[in-house]
């Protein structure tokens, strides 16, 4: 993303 | 990132309606919102028209149970922005998956009462981030996929 911060997500739900 | 500077976005902007209210706008949110950038490209209508638009891409913070997580998405401006909604998406990664349900459909499209009820002055690019913000807190619209299991192999006997 051109130096924007890493998109991230929250660990898979179960 | 990127500087986008005021006189090149209105370049960029030129078949915009409303051009300077937009670049307002977009300076403004991306001033508070480092990692999002206005970014020019084809958008595909349902109807297979396509059409030069500019979006906001990049990822918004947003607090889940207690961590911060970059979450991606794109926001498409209409060239009768600010009088329609933008129209907006999670932006999956590889290692994410889409959670659907009221917010998000299987396309990762964003459907919120703020979108839906939008009305310039009212509404704008600001208050809908952080709208965003608040509802994915709650319910966040992508999740990592699972790491990837090891090769399965038969029980044996």
């Amino acid at each position: 993303l051109n130096g924007g911060a890493v998109p991230s997500a929250p660990p898979t739900y179960t | 990132m990127a500087v986008v500077n005021e006189g090149a976005l209105k370049k960029m902007l030129k078949q915009y309606k409303y051009r300077d209210l937009t670049v307002r706008e977009i300076t403004n949110v991306i001033s508070q919102y480092k990692d999002l950038k206005p970014v020019m490209d084809a958008y595909v209508f349902n109807d297979g028209n396509s059409r030069d638009l500019v979006s906001l891409a990049g990822t918004i913070p947003v607090s889940y149970r207690g961590n911060v997580y970059n979450i991606p998405v794109c926001l498409w401006l209409l060239d009768t922005y600010p009088y329609n909604p933008p129209i907006c998406f999670v932006k999956p990664t590889s290692a994410m998956m889409i959670k659907t349900g009221k917010h998000i459909d299987a396309n990762g499209k964003i459907y919120l009462p703020y979108l839906h009820e939008w009305k310039h002055p009212h509404s704008d690019l600001y208050g809908l981030i952080q709208v965003m913000i608040v509802v994915f807190g709650e319910e966040p619209p992508v999740f990592s996929r699972p790491t990837t299991q090891p090769p399965y192999q038969a029980f044996q006997a």
